[in-house]
C-alpha cells in the first residue's frame, strides 16, 4: 500500500486528505486514484506536481509498501500548511475588500469611492497576474495598473462616454505595452492581460458611474455591495462546508439574489426590479469565477 | 483571491445591468 497525500481542491474532491492505493509505480497508484476518486479528480491530476518521498516524481518510478506520494495542484501553494495559509489570507482580502468598499461609499464625494475602487481593482489584478506568473506567462501587469488609473480618470471626467473610452484604452495600453516591451509580445501573454485590464477597468468605471447616477438617492451601490459581499461570504462557507443540496456557485447566485431583494427591501427600492438586478449578478458572479478560475489555473 | 473574480465581472457589468432595468 503506497499513502497517497492530497491537497487544495483535489482533496476536496476525494473528501480526504490521506488515502492508501494499490500500485507498483506512481502511475498504477494515479490511476487507481483516478479510478477511485472520477473524472473531476483525474482533471484536476492533469496539472499536479507529484511527489515521491518529498522529491519530485515521474510516471515510471517504481514504489513500495509504506511510500509516500504527495499531490501538489498548481493553485495549492506547495504543501498543506501554505494552502491553510492562503485560505486565512484570501479570507481577511476579501473581508477588508468589502470594508473598504463599504467605507469609501460612506465617505462623501467621489473622490474616496474613486481610490478605493482604484486600490482594491490593483490588487485583484496584480494577485490575478502573479497566478499567471506562476503558470509561467508575462502578465503586462504594468500596462493593466495604467489603463485601470486612466479609466477612473476619463470617467469621472467623461461619465458614459469615458467608461466607452476607458474599454479602448486598457485594450490599447496592454497592447502598446508590447510594441515597447519586447517580451511582451506573446499572444499567450498579451490575451489574458488585455481580458484583465478590460474586466478592471470597465469594474473601476462602471461602479463609479453607478455610485455618481444613482448615488445617495436610489441606493444601487449600497445594494451591490450587500448582494456581492453576501453572495462572497456565502460562497467562501460553502467552499469550506459541504452542505447538502447547495454547491458554492449555486450557493453564491441564491445569495446575490437575496441580498440584492432584501437591499432593495432594506433601502425601499423598486423590489421587482432590484430582483432581476440580482439575476443578473448571480449570473456574473458564477461566470466571473468561472472566468477567473480560467485565467488562474488554465480550467474552469 | 479567487472569490474576488466574480464580484470584478459582476462590478464590470453592473451600471450595464443597472441603466437598462432602471
Amino acid at each position: 500500500m503506497v499513502t497517497l497525500r492530497l491537497f487544495a481542491h483535489l482533496r476536496e474532491i476525494a473528501g480526504t486528505a490521506r488515502v492508501e492505493l494499490e500500485g507498483e509505480t506512481v502511475a498504477e497508484v494515479l490511476s487507481a486514484a483516478r479510478a477511485r476518486f472520477g473524472d473531476e479528480f483525474a482533471s484536476g491530476l492533469q496539472s499536479a506536481a507529484i511527489w515521491h518521498n518529498g522529491e519530485t516524481a515521474s510516471p515510471a518510478d517504481a514504489v513500495k509498501e509504506g511510500d509516500e506520494l504527495a499531490i501538489i495542484p498548481p493553485v495549492s501553494g506547495g504543501s498543506g500548511t501554505m494552502a491553510q495559509g492562503m485560505v486565512d489570507s484570501a479570507l481577511v482580502a476579501g473581508l477588508v475588500g468589502l470594508l473598504l468598499l463599504i467605507g469609501t461609499n460612506l465617505a462623501p464625494g467621489p473622490a474616496w469611492w474613486a481610490a478605493g475602487l482604484v486600490l482594491l481593482m490593483a490588487v485583484w489584478s496584480v494577485d490575478i497576474a502573479a497566478r499567471l506568473e506562476d503558470r509561467g506567462r508575462e502578465p503586462v501587469t504594468l500596462g493593466i495598473l495604467t489603463a485601470i488609473v486612466v479609466a477612473v480618470i476619463s470617467t469621472h471626467v467623461y461619465g458614459g462616454v469615458g467608461l466607452g473610452f476607458s474599454l479602448y484604452i486598457s485594450v490599447a495600453v496592454v497592447l502598446a505595452w508590447g510594441v515597447v516591451v519586447s517580451r511582451y509580445r506573446q499572444l499567450t501573454d498579451v490575451a489574458p492581460s488585455v481580458l484583465i485590464a478590460l474586466v478592471a477597468t470597465s469594474g473601476t468605471g462602471s461602479l463609479m458611474l453607478t455610485r455618481t447616477i444613482y448615488e445617495p438617492d436610489q441606493h444601487a451601490i449600497s445594494i451591490f455591495i450587500l448582494a456581492v459581499g453576501l453572495a462572497a461570504v456565502v460562497a467562501a462557507i460553502l467552499d469550506r462546508v459541504r452542505a447538502p443540496l447547495l454547491d458554492p456557485y449555486s450557493g453564491t447566485a441564491l445569495a446575490a439574489v437575496l441580498g440584492s431583494v432584501v437591499g432593495a427591501l432594506i433601502w425601499e427600492e423598486d423590489v421587482v426590479g432590484f430582483v432581476l438586478v440580482g439575476l443578473g449578478l448571480a449570473l456574473f458572479l458564477v461566470v466571473g469565477r468561472s472566468l477567473g478560475s480560467i485565467l488562474r489555473t488554465g480550467r474552469v | 483571491l479567487g472569490l474576488l473574480d466574480g464580484a470584478m465581472f459582476a462590478a464590470a457589468l453592473y451600471y450595464p445591468l443597472v441603466s437598462v432595468i432602471f
